[in-house]
């Protein structure tokens, strides 16, 4: 299904960013993506502040998933 | 607000992330 589809896309995404596994990514993950897309350490910044719901520095699937839930539909689904 | 910095929405900076994950994603093997 569409949303199947879009879960998996998630996870895969997820992993991109968490590379070593760790069910979490970290503002120095994030800024480690740097390098491969063409996002300066600014925007990650901003993109990890933005996704990083709760504030605590950890980024986990659920507000990963939210994200891109708002990037895709123009809001955020919780 | 930090999601104000540069002065780019935090929409668009999560597009802006997002589009370039997907671009990734299709220009790997």
């Amino acid at each position: 299904t569409g949303l199947t589809a879009m879960l998996e896309k998630t996870q895969e995404f997820f992993l991109i960013c968490d590379m070593e596994d760790k069910g979490f990514i970290t503002r120095r993950d994030m800024q480690r993506l740097g390098g491969e897309l063409s996002l300066s350490s600014d925007e990650l910044e901003n993109v990890f502040d933005t996704l990083d719901a709760d504030g605590n520095g950890y980024l986990t699937l659920d507000e990963f998933s939210s994200g891109f839930s708002q990037f895709l539909f123009g809001r955020r689904v919780s | 607000d930090p999601s104000m910095k540069g002065g780019q929405t935090s929409e668009g900076v999560l597009a802006n992330f997002f589009n370039s994950l997907l671009t990734k994603k299709a220009g790997s093997p």
